[in-house]
């Protein structure tokens, strides 16, 4: 699951 | 962006440089895991497709290609240039010990990978220092990604189940590794033996 915003991470 | 992982990724670039470096001034890749760079170009191949597909911000892109180019440059050091020190027999890991399990994941995560160096320090008994400061840097960079996803879930109410799980496995495998480093290279020899 994800959530809150943009998985930006390298 | 926050302090952990603007810090991590720095970590993780000074790693990668450190082992370039070794590499490169020493002439040799000795106690180097060829089949965990080779592990670590195929992730980022593997992970960072989406250069192609979806643009997030210029650091995000800028840092992607410089670390498959480092990836690369680094395979390329050991399998080509530095063959000839290249010591496979002790290079004896099994990918498959890492894949199956990794696949398996994979149903569930997106990646896990440990540089073997940690296991060849298991199996030879020793790293050369700069080996140690490398895995210790990028242990560091794992470690402050922790932070990294602590920050944005409470200040973000960001969270992304994947990279945590994936990200805290990773983590888990440098514990003795620190243990070690900071008994032994930090406080004692300088090279990291064990007992």
């Amino acid at each position: 699951c994800s959530f809150g915003g943009q998985k930006d991470e390298l | 962006m926050n302090i952990f992982r603007l810090s991590g990724d720095l970590c993780h670039l000074v790693a990668i440089i450190i082992l370039f470096l070794k590499i490169w001034k020493s002439k040799s890749c000795a106690g180097i895991s060829g089949k965990s760079q080779v592990l670590f170009a195929v992730v980022f191949t593997t992970r960072y497709l989406d250069l192609f597909t979806s643009f997030i911000s210029i650091y995000n892109t800028v840092m992607k290609v410089v670390y498959l180019a480092s990836a690369y440059a680094t395979v390329s050091l050991i399998y080509l240039r530095f063959r000839s020190t290249f010591d496979s027999e002790s290079d004896s890991f099994r990918v498959e010990f890492l894949l199956v399990p990794v696949a398996g994941l994979s149903f569930l995560e997106n990646y896990a990978f440990t540089p073997l160096e940690l296991f060849m320090i298991t199996k030879t008994g020793e790293a050369a220092s700069i080996t140690t400061h490398y895995l210790f840097f990028l242990g560091l960079y794992r470690a402050l990604y922790l932070g990294n996803w602590l920050w944005r879930y409470h200040v973000e109410e960001f969270f992304d189940q994947i990279a945590v799980v994936s990200g805290v496995v990773q983590t888990i495998f440098y514990c003795d590794f620190f243990y070690l480093y900071f008994t032994r290279v930090i406080r004692g020899s300088g090279k990291m033996s064990l007992p």
